[in-house]
């Protein structure tokens, strides 16, 4: 599987529909303090069916859907898409006939996520088998979300384990 | 389980001792797994000994030489199994500039030895400078995020500009 | 014991206020003690909206948002009872270059207000062009610290050599 | 009370005697990551009272004392001198006939901390005392170690309000 492209519609500070693309090689982000940049990085393992909110610096899910400015009224649903290439067609069976996968998640206030690949509707379990199988998905450890360098040195030596089990 | 994690274990390690003598520019380190006879429940430990110093536990090192080993053993873990992507979230803010260069010689390495596609965040114009292209994000209106693409020059004038 | 932490609690939530809107150059903040009847046992939480964002508790903010926030928490109780000296480890690490610059002004503002002498530990070359000295600290021979004093404009060359 | 000068011999990798003279104004500190900067910040904490290992990034006190490199044997002793103008005359009656007080902390590997003001021995807490009148003091929030501010960030609230109670 090869990561093409993101797309972003009401997801935390990035209200307006955002497309970022992802080329082959090193890409850099930049920006002031406050302006995004780690909520574009959560916006991929949200997608790919992350199910902590914790994780993702939130109280409860729908706090990653566009809450408003002074400006702005906040949304009521957010949705993030991403698209892979799998002409090595190396899929679930389910997903394997395609090229291309869009996979959708969309979360509506009070009503939880929907998933969809190339718009047909798919359980969260089957997009986190679609990502395993990949040797990727929301808890990869090549993922390093801030401050997550922190957490691994502080961490105790039983819990710091756990990051073996990610690549055995 | 347990076979499989042992076989992890041996694979990490050796990226590990590796990666930490490339971003240490010498030295050495090794990971051991204590105080359990069933490895299922043990701890990771982390022996380091930084160029000409001795030999002692992660935990006695400085904040910078931390990051870098713990930096070192995600790496190790992401070689032994290649995801198709990489996200690293200002990793190299602790790091000193000789640091800084010694990890994105090895992002370099690893571009040629994997698939993986690497996403950086960074406020540090040496990584910036390094990076095969760049984005910016800006909130020109407040609380709302854009997505812009940037020009590798004009990046140390956005930085003046933060 | 009650009615003084009562007290130190209006004086600091009042530096708080308004070192947090000159850190962040606009916005506001305060503090709220909570959880308990007895302030004893109450939690200290932080309430903010930084400039054009919606009030929302500390937790919400970016990492860089979080750290400029305690900070100005830690130099509001340093206001409410000066010390003779301050010592500051690498507290601009995760900070942006406008918020650096920012964090320098306040560092003059106090050294105005106060007797206090001031110790920066920073890898930051804007804080380093707006510290009265530098000190340099090296280990030419492995494992061993030797103090130098530096020029003001060596400090770009020691970052660029570093 | 005004803090002029410190002098460490043997404490950690300043092996070799240093003197760090402390000037008004802002002073930076900077160099390569592991080369002695924290070092020489823990060392004031350290002669004026720290009684924390932990704090110090040590497993016991004696891991102060420089422990040897490949090239030099260890110490079994470390002392740090600080120098403090006392000319406001602010100190404690028993310290406060001088205007300069010299304070030093010597560690002796297996026999613990000894202090002395103007080479007189004293208990610690008299040395805890004397800073606490001035304002400072090894727990100081004034004295902020590396990652300290993270910590406050992660610390639950109950424990975040402590800071206050050193402005109490
Ligand atoms: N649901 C939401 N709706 C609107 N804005 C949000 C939402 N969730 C978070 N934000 C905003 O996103 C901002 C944080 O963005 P982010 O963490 O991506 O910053 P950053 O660019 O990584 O900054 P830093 O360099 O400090 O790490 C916060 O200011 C917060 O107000
Ligand atoms: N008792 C000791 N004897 C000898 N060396 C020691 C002792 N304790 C610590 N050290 C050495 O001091 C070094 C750490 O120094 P310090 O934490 O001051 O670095 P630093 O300059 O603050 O780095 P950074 O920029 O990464 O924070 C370690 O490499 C460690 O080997
Ligand atoms: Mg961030
Ligand atoms: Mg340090």
């Amino acid at each position: 599987l090869a990561f093409n492209q993101i797309k972003l519609v009401g997801f935390k500070s990035f209200v307006d529909p955002t497309d970022f693309l992802i080329e082959p090689g090193l890409t850099g982000i930049v920006g002031p303090n406050g302006c995004g940049k780690s909520n574009l990085l959560e916006a991929i393992r949200w997608v790919m069916g992350a199910n902590s909110a914790k994780a993702m610096r939130a109280k409860g899910m729908d706090d990653v859907i566009f809450s408003g400015t002074k400006a702005r009224p906040g949304r009521n649903q957010a949705h993030v898409t991403l698209t892979v290439d799998n002409s090595a067609r190396v899929a679930p069976p389910m997903f394997n006939d395609d090229d291309v996968l869009e996979i959708t998640r969309i979360i509506t206030s009070g009503q939880g996520s929907k998933y969809k690949v190339n718009n047909k509707t798919v359980r969260a379990k089957d997009i986190q088998l679609l990502f395993a199988d990949a040797s990727t998905g929301a808890n990869s450890p090549a993922l390093v979300r801030q401050g997550q360098i922190s957490e691994l040195i502080a961490a105790k030596p039983s819990n710091r384990r756990r990051i073996l089990e990610e690549a055995a | 389980g347990r076979e499989r994690l042992l076989k992890a274990f041996d694979t990490v390690n050796g990226h590990f001792s590796r990666l930490f003598t490339t971003l240490f520019g010498g030295g050495e380190a090794s990971l051991a797994l204590t105080e359990s006879e069933d490895p299922l429940e043990a701890g990771l430990e982390i022996m380091v000994s930084p160029p000409g110093k001795k030999l002692g536990s992660m935990s006695l090192m400085s904040g910078g030489e931390q990051a870098l080993t713990a930096t070192a053993l995600i790496f190790a873990v992401f070689l032994s199994n290649p995801a198709p992507i990489c996200v690293l979230d200002e990793v190299d803010a602790p790091l000193d500039d000789a640091n800084v260069a010694r990890y994105c010689n090895l992002l370099d390495e690893m571009t040629k030895q994997t698939n993986t596609k690497f996403i950086a965040i960074t406020h540090n114009a040496v990584t910036m400078s390094r990076m095969n292209r760049l984005f910016g994000v800006t909130m020109a209106e407040q609380g709302v995020s854009q997505l812009v693409s940037m020009e590798l020059e004009s990046a140390a004038r956005l930085v003046a500009a933060e």
